[in-house]
């Protein structure tokens, strides 16, 4: 066994320095990390497991690695190899990502992100892969289904300062302060997406354009009283039908508070606060605004 | 931050630019004034001496201008556009969103109708779209679009320069204000101590029912 | 000062425009 795992090393090695990575993944997978005979130390298990796994995400290949990710699992809990650890946290980012399981990828490249040692091992930290897991967890959070859950991640996000220097953060603003994307803002944050990113739903929409509907549809819920589907469809750029397709289905998971009219074909969105609140809310920034001029006049010495 | 704190150094700004500047060049600052972004307010400029001083001259079109983005609407230069100079695109919208800001003065519930006529569109998709991207997220107003009942329910807008004669208005809507929350708290006052008195009425009529009660158990 | 003025303005706009009695009993 023993100089069969140095032959299959050798051999990965090989297929990785001309990047077939699937095939240096599967020599090496075979590997009996679990043989009775020889007993093998926890991190060098650990070291393939992850290795493999990594090898898989080259190819973008989320069930392979996430098999062996899972069986890491079991090890990386008591490993003292940062390294290692690190790396299993960025493969299994990578993974929920690619299996489209947005918003809890957008939190484990957030976790990634904040990392605050820049050496860890021999492993250098540099500032840009920290950047590109911040930026990561910004596009994953934006693709994920809109809710309540999503709009924390969302304000946790536009609250990090490091955040209004990336690129995307204009689109980002745009999505936490619930207002509508147009086209062309739109098409550039396609432009940054990968391919599974924008792969297309049983439904034959894509995941962009879900997240993108669906935002814009919460946004609309927020300046409209009520809206004709009509309007809703050409705000939305979809057909009538189909937007009152994803409303009812939003209300229906309660992701979006409204009633639907079908025979008006009008929609009418009712706000999450009671009307009680909504009075004492405008009465609590009546009296701020009065505050607030209160104190200007007392700054300028009126 | 609200749109009042955010346009007072843009004012600062201009109004020490004016403080120096010649006839000529105080056009191009009322051109750039005029079409900043997030500036909705133009007295304190208006009343820089330079500014004043461009009365009678060949450039007395700016100050007209300037006067019309204080106090005006898009209505009162297209109605005057003969004598002012012709508006760059940025103008236009500003005097529009300007317009939209007038209108909410007097009204809180603000008619599709009205408001196309009073912005220039002739639909109700460039209205809505002007309201949501021009005005609500400018932040200069906040409300809702009802388009059942075809109008704009207004929540906030943000306040525009005071036509001379206004202050007098202002004045008797703040102390209509003062004199309405006098009376409230004048009657929820009065409801408390009538609130009292009935509860303690109550119990004094529970306890002779009681006391009844207790009679009439003994003699049974 | 234009700005308080301006504020104040933007202020009253805020309070409530009815003054009719059963308004009133409802606002209590």
């Amino acid at each position: 066994e023993e100089q069969v795992i140095v032959l299959r090393e050798k051999l990965a090695e090989m297929y990785e320095s001309e990047h077939q990575w699937s095939k240096a993944a599967q020599m090496l997978s075979g590997i009996d990390l679990d043989s009775g005979i020889r007993v093998l130390d926890e991190t060098y298990k650990l070291s393939k497991c992850v290795q493999i796994a990594r090898l898989y995400l080259e190819d973008d290949d989320a069930v392979n690695a996430e098999a062996f990710i899972n069986k890491a699992s079991f090890l990386v809990s008591n490993s003292p190899h940062e390294v290692l650890n690190l790396q299993y946290k960025v493969c299994y980012a990578r993974i929920l990502d690619l299996k489209r399981k947005f918003l809890e990828a957008a939190l484990r490249y957030y976790d990634i992100s904040q990392i605050e040692k820049r050496q860890i091992g021999d492993e250098e930290i540099n500032e840009d892969a920290l950047e590109q897991a911040l930026s990561a967890a910004v596009t994953c959070t934006i693709l994920a289904a809109a809710g309540p859950q999503r709009s924390r991640v969302l304000a946790n996000l536009y609250k990090d300062e490091r955040c209004s220097k990336l690129k995307i953060y204009p689109i980002l603003q745009k999505v936490y302060l619930e207002r509508i994307l147009r086209k062309p803002e739109i098409d550039a944050f396609a432009e940054e997406l990968k391919a599974h990113q924008k792969a297309l739903l049983p439904d034959n929409v894509t995941v962009l354009d879900r997240a993108m509907i669906e935002h814009n549809l919460l946004s609309a819920s927020k300046l409209y009283t009520n809206i004709s589907f009509e309007e809703l469809g050409t705000l939305l750029g979809i057909a009538p039908q189909k937007a009152e397709k994803i409303a009812s289905r939003m209300i229906y998971e309660d992701r979006m508070r409204g009633s639907i009219d079908q025979v008006e074909a009008v929609i009418h969105f009712e706000d999450d606060t009671e009307e009680l609140q909504l009075w004492d809310q405008q009465i609590v920034g009546l009296c701020q605004a009065l505050n607030d001029i209160l104190d200007s006049m007392t700054s300028k010495g009126v | 931050m609200d749109i009042e704190q955010r346009q007072t150094e843009i004012i600062d700004h201009f109004v020490k630019q004016a403080e120096v500047m010649e006839a000529a060049s105080l056009s191009a600052l009322v051109l750039e004034a005029t079409s900043h972004p997030s500036l909705f307010a133009f007295s304190e400029i208006l009343s820089s001496p330079n500014v004043h001083k461009l009365e009678g001259t060949r450039y007395s079109s700016s100050r007209d201008l300037l006067r019309l983005f204080a106090y005006g609407t898009w209505n009162d230069y297209r109605s005057n556009a003969g004598c002012l100079p012709a508006l760059l695109p940025d103008q236009v919208r500003k005097l529009k969103q300007l317009t939209v800001l007038t209108l909410a003065e007097t009204n809180k519930v603000l008619p599709y109708d009205q408001l196309m006529q009073e912005i220039d569109v002739s639909n109700v998709r460039e209205l809505e779209d002007f309201l949501i991207n021009e005005c609500m997220y400018v932040g200069i107003v906040r409300g809702k679009l009802d388009q059942l009942r075809r109008c704009f329910e207004v929540q906030f807008a943000a306040g525009r320069d005071l036509r001379p004669g206004q202050l007098n208005n202002m004045i008797q809507t703040l102390a209509n204000w003062v004199c309405t929350s006098d009376n409230l708290l004048q009657t929820i006052q009065e409801k408390i101590k009538w609130a009292d008195a009935m509860s303690e009425a109550y119990k004094k009529h529970r306890k002779e029912i009681e006391d009844r009660a207790e009679d009439v158990k003994k003699s049974l | 000062d234009n700005s308080l003025l301006r504020q104040v303005s933007s202020l009253l706009r805020r309070l409530p425009t009815m003054e009719s009695e059963k308004f009133q009993d409802d606002f209590l």
